[in-house]
């Protein structure tokens, strides 16, 4: 379809423009309260322990929720309403880096909508596309949303505290992964203690 | 626009086979992996309990899980793929209602697509819509997602069992969902446990 190629050709143009400036990016896709702003803000107080300069684009259908979580630990934030538009796309990327301050970052987050289905079509320029699922949701979300993790370049398994008492088998989701992404390393992930981030640095290319 | 009447339309008609037949039914959407199918199940359940006939349409973009699960408690079921499609929509439920035996049947529960977003415009044709989050998900699902909560008769606050550990408070919640939904009974299930299962055949008007 031309919009979607549209939109690639637009995605093609923010991650030169990110790369001109020597800026490495992340979009973080993933179900609705999966762990991703969570994910973001670790991964930034880690960053920012090592110097590095880091920005954000949150992405929601309504609010700026995430936005002033992602602001209070003091990274530059640009946020983005889809309204009725169930995904980010290149166009509101585009228009949400014009409002971070590029020339004096050297990382930037881009947090999607929540939604298993609808980004997957949809990039948006990011180096490396992270899907975020978490346990509480169960163990079958890869098989049930194939799309989207064969999209992914690392798939993250979060909130893995919470395994025991949702009675989930962790092997069962990262078979499903190896199975559909055998190309994507797969991350557990607790958000809330820590666990898992710096594996989870490493497979973004961010360490160091 | 209108492909959203013609939606509707054929929604209207797939409501009036239901009530020719006899047939009360609920539209159950919601987050993935929010407990749409074992809130479906523990339903059906107590309905049989009392000698009604229950059946299902399970609609999810890929695979059978859902249907194999209801399947196993005796109740006739209906499986949709919708593909890249992020919601039921009246056409496939339509479709769908041709597999089960209508004659046969005293309430019909559909279970949509896990999605927050998408079948917002996209009534099936039930007598109800329920939308189901989890307190898993965290406490600002709502808020960030206000035009599902506006079409929804019945909302469903569920894995309260979960809101200690999650450190989610139900009042912020519930505060929610009366602000975005007055006329809607707001109903917290632990459908582990059965916990509101009552209350919720109850907001259903399927007590008795
Ligand atoms: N126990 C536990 N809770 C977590 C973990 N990660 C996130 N949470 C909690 O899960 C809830 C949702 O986390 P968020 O970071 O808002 O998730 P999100 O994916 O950004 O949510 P949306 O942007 O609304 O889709 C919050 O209450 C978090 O504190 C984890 O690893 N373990
Ligand atoms: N602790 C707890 N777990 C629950 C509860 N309800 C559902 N679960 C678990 O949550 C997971 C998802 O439940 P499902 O019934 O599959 O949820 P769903 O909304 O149908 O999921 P999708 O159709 O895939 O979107 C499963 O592991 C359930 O056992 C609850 O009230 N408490
Ligand atoms: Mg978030
Ligand atoms: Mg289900």
């Amino acid at each position: 379809k031309d919009l979607l190629e549209a939109n690639r050709a637009l995605a093609r143009e923010n991650n030169g423009l990110l790369k001109d400036k020597g800026i490495r990016s992340v979009d973080f896709l993933g179900s609705v309260g999966s762990g991703k702003t969570l994910l973001i803000q670790r991964l930034s107080e880690r960053l920012m322990d090592r110097g590095m300069r880091v920005g954000a684009v949150t992405g929601d259908v309504s609010g700026d929720d995430d936005m002033r979580r992602l602001s209070a630990i003091g990274i530059p934030v640009a946020n983005v309403n889809t309204g009725k538009e169930c995904h980010l796309d290149a166009h509101l990327a585009e228009h949400a880096l014009e409002d971070l301050p590029l020339d004096d970052l050297d990382v930037v987050f881009f947090e999607n909508v929540g939604n298993l289905v609808c980004p997957a079509d949809f990039p948006i320029g990011a180096d490396r596309r992270v899907v975020v699922i978490s346990v509480t949701e169960g163990d079958d979300m890869i098989r049930k949303h194939p799309m989207i993790f064969m999209e992914s370049d690392v798939i993250v398994i979060n909130k893995t505290d919470l395994a025991p008492v949702m009675e989930v088998d962790l092997a069962l989701l990262q078979g499903d992964a190896g199975r559909v992404r055998p190309d994507a390393p797969c991350i557990l992930t607790d958000a809330k203690r820590g666990g898992g981030i710096d594996d989870l640095m490493e497979a973004l290319g961010l360490q160091g």
